[in-house]
């Protein structure tokens, strides 16, 4: 079991650092470390971040939104090694600015092609990336509808 | 493998029958504040199986059924239906779709169905053991998430680490 | 002190609930309860919302919008009985849809007649209510620096 | 009473001396991720006597200084200067305007200053008492404290009701 949780941590380690420079930039680093390989099952999983430019630091100084693509990066490195048929995010890319959401939204397309993916979102670039889109409203008091919504904006046929 | 339909009724605020169909790319859904889109989320979660009612954001699995509203009174069930197109065959039945669906009576009786036959929660748990799609697995992201991960708490990203070894 | 502070609550419950209305509509409602108001000191205050036409519910199943609305209601609710001179908001507005961040806009308006506010976003719509714009940028690795911006979006003399 | 500038040099990111000018309406800032915005909040606790270096996102004190860029060595102190207009002489001083500043250096020493002479903490403490704007009143609002103050951590809540008490 220590044998299998030590290769998967490497594999998710991989991954993890190459998405960290798709997400951010090819001058971007982290990395990720057991703080005792002579015990993985019970030692802290670190994650250190290195924005390009800037000293290593904790990623607790990092601001909102790059721990955002931070933690996107970690869990789709994780996701990378057993894949999920789907994947949901709810509001995720609420604290990214708009060249984030760009990045984002590539390796979202990027994994489209082995996942499908649900993404519940306020945001405009979200949308006019996506294949379908379902409008919820509220017409009745208390009560939800879903709409189908064509990409031009306008309602599909009820 | 994909979701390609889910059908809620007296399910949080979707009190009249509703129909989502997905394409197995991908889809955004959109609304204003509080209209619903977190509860289609919390649909699919309580239909995988998921047993906590604070992952849904309620006190007691009773309040996932619709609470009335001025207009209407509230309902006696909530029932939620999720189809799932096997197209790799990665679950383990000959099906090409299969549908998973879970009802909860006021009374607090409970029911499981499988391609709509009543069943016991455990088949539905054993259909999705090792595919990842689990109630509890990393599938759904929400910026809650995203702190948990980060913040020195490395229970949740060592559970994590674990789910995928 | 217990007679103080149940005064102090009973006017920042008056607030509350006022606010609430403002910030959703005058058909939402929502209230304050000391759980045990023979021990102020030490009881449990709880939160009440009871949007239009939904039955009372813990604030637990509100959406995210309507958490950050409340809330909000209550945080001013309070700063009304002791007002500060100034307040700082760093990207509350994230969970709010245009109309919801229309209406926190008009709140905030009304109130800066006594308050200077100090608004940290990343949505347009707050930018366009502010009388003054300060944008950030990182022209030099790592190296913050602020640059004053005109309402139309060019830069003010640097 | 309004702050009318805020000035900035070997802050965090802001390693070059930065100034702001700010009005008595509302002030928006805006800018990319990770570019600083959040950091010009800290500035600000911080030179009003913020105690604790988690609340600035940092493990320690010494975090605050700027710690260096590839073109760029990490420099030796943190130094913050906000300037208050006093006009309604809520402040007890006869000032109409009161600089308050605060100093770092890397070997730990700490300097407080009131309109550029050095003072105390408890100086600048004793100053702000019952204005609302010491460092830990509720004028800074962030989404997290939302959530805090939402959930049943009733603790927060109530400390933020005997606070206004
Ligand atoms: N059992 C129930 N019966 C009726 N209405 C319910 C029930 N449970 C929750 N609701 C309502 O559903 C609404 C929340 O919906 P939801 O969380 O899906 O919103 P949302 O679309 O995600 O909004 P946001 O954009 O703010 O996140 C709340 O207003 C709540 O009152
Ligand atoms: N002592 C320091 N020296 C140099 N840089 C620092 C220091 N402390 C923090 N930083 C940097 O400041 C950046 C964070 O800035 P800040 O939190 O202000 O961003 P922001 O503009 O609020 O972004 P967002 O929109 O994502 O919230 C981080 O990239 C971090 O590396
Ligand atoms: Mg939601
Ligand atoms: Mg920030």
């Amino acid at each position: 079991a220590r044998e299998k949780f030590s290769a998967t941590f490497d594999r998710i380690r991989e991954n993890f650092i190459e998405l960290f420079k798709v997400l951010f930039t090819e001058d971007d680093e982290a990395d990720l470390r057991m703080t005792d390989s002579e015990d993985p099952l019970e030692c802290t999983i670190e994650i250190e971040a290195k924005p390009r430019g800037k000293r290593p630091h904790s990623i607790e100084m990092l601001s909102g939104g790059e721990k955002t693509l931070t933690a996107i990066a970690l869990l789709f490195a994780i996701y990378l090694v057993k894949p999920s048929p789907f994947c949901i995010l709810d509001e995720v890319d609420a604290p990214l600015d708009d060249a984030n959401i760009d990045r984002y939204l590539k390796l979202i397309r990027k994994f489209s092609n082995n996942t499908q993916f649900l993404m519940i979102t306020h945001n405009k670039k979200t949308m006019e990336a996506a294949d379908t889109l379902y409008g919820v409203t509220m017409e009745e008091q208390a009560v939800s509808k879903t709409v189908s919504v064509r990409l031009s904006g306008t309602p599909a046929t009820a | 493998m994909y979701l390609s339909k889910l059908e809620m009724v007296g399910f949080k605020s979707f009190a009249a029958k509703t129909e989502l169909t997905f394409t197995d790319g991908v889809t955004a859904i959109v609304g204003p504040n509080g209209c619903g889109k977190s509860n289609i989320v919390d649909a699919i979660r309580w239909v995988l199986g998921e047993q906590k009612s604070s992952t849904l954001r309620a006190d007691s699995m009773e309040q996932v059924i619709f609470n009335g509203s001025k207009a209407r009174k509230p309902l006696g069930m909530a029932e939620v239906s999720l189809t799932i197109e096997n197209n790799k065959h990665i679950l383990p039945t000959e099906y090409s779709q299969v549908v998973v669906s879970r009802r909860l009576f006021r009374s607090g009786e409970s029911q499981y169905l499988l391609n709509r036959t009543q069943c016991r929660l455990r088949d539905i748990v054993d259909l999705f053991m090792d595919t990842g799609m689990g109630a509890d697995a990393y599938s759904v992201i929400e910026l809650k998430m995203i702190e948990t991960i980060l913040s020195d708490k490395a229970d949740e990203r060592r559970h994590l680490f674990e789910e995928a070894a």
